[in-house]
């Protein structure tokens, strides 16, 4: 049995497209580097989201390897219950063969994702206990040449985003890529030296740590500096969501992330979204402050739309550089 | 080498909820701050 960090697929946006098993059985899949397992929904699961969601049938692929072991992972919206076993994953042209992977038995809140799985890109030592995540397999078996993917996440169009595995093609970014090395190859951590908002430090006064997470949508850091920084840009509570005026965005402050003696500016148009009925929300969440006693923040989709991000597993560092 | 695989920013979770009108409840039941947790881990 093994319990996982929570998560929140709530805002989860970006999917892309992998098959497993021979024949193929196609599932769109969440890029997530907050996590490094793949799961999908089976057939053996009747849980309300395995019957609006693409199922894997596993007595109808000649690969597929039974493991057994149980797995169970918990996130903020949702939970799902199945077991391990092993078969050919194909992501794009890379072949992936022997690959881990859990198949569902029950989810709990996921039907209405827009997604069937997850495929974790963190390192090895967030995912199953004893199994191997996608991008170390690839690894590997020497389907990739290049320890290293990377992400361009888009602001406005649906399509346009792209996940580049086993090398970078750095037409998506403006400048030279600024290198952070991994303070802990666990999560895609690195240690962040401050914070500031109009030149005053908010958080991250003596240096936090900060987890690039592909799977996270929003901005996350400890609830009283959330608290702090929503009453400081005048949000408020409507119907169990932080709203500011939509006229008064234009002049919200930019929150600075100092890095590696860099800084990542982020405009109010970055972390207040539009919602589909016009109204302007804050993509500012509070409670990484359970993740680790050292403060932390999450830096989600809001952060890693505006700086295309290199995961490089070879050298254990993140580049960053301002998306195109 | 380099493989670029295509993402689509689909409709989320959340605006699907909303439009069922069941995201209040959603919330609710999943307050926003607790639910962005990533916790510790177990390992």
């Amino acid at each position: 049995l093994s319990l996982h960090p929570l998560r929140n697929y709530l805002d989860l946006a970006y999917v892309g497209n992998i098959s497993i098993g021979t024949p193929p059985q196609q599932f769109k899949v969440v890029f997530d580097t907050g996590s490094a397992d793949l799961w999908v929904p089976s057939t053996y699961c009747d849980s309300v989201p395995c019957y609006t969601h693409n199922v894997f049938n596993p007595h109808v692929s000649t690969t597929f390897r039974l493991s057994g072991f149980p797995v169970d992972l918990t996130y903020g919206s949702g939970r799902m219950v199945g077991f391990l076993g092993y078969d050919t994953v194909r992501i794009g042209k890379l072949v992936d063969v022997v690959q881990p992977f859990a198949l569902s038995k029950a989810q709990f809140g996921l039907e209405h994702a827009p997604f069937d799985g997850i495929l974790g890109l963190g390192y090895r030592s967030l995912a199953i206990q004893g199994t191997t995540p996608v991008f170390d397999n690839l690894k590997k078996r020497g389907v990739i040449s290049q320890s290293v993917f990377a992400f361009y996440l888009s602001t406005q169009k649906e399509n346009g985003s792209i996940v580049m595995l086993g090398g970078v093609d750095n037409s998506y970014h403006k400048g030279k890529l600024q290198w952070i090395p991994v303070s802990r190859p666990h999560y895609w951590q690195i240690t962040m030296n401050r914070i500031t908002i109009n030149g005053v430090a908010f958080g991250c006064c003596r240096g936090c740590q900060a987890i690039l997470d592909t799977g996270t949508s929003f901005l996350v850091g400890p609830s009283r500096v959330i608290t702090a920084v929503r009453r400081l840009i005048g949000a408020r509570l409507v119907d169990n969501e932080y709203a500011v005026s939509c006229s008064y965005v234009a002049r919200l402050p930019t929150i600075i992330f100092s890095i590696n003696g860099n800084d990542y500016p982020l405009p109010p148009q970055a972390y207040i979204r539009k919602s589909l009925r016009g109204k302007c929300l804050s993509t500012l969440a509070g409670g990484t402050e359970n993740i680790s006693r050292s403060e932390t923040w999450i830096l989600g989709d809001v952060f890693l739309r505006l700086y295309f991000s290199v995961y490089d597993r070879g050298n254990n560092r993140v580049g960053l550089a301002p998306a195109v | 080498c380099l493989v670029i695989i295509p993402l689509t920013k689909m409709k989320t979770m959340r605006e699907t909820l909303r439009e069922k009108n069941l995201l209040t409840n959603f919330l609710l039941r999943n307050n926003d701050d607790r639910s962005q947790n990533v916790a510790h881990d177990p390992k």
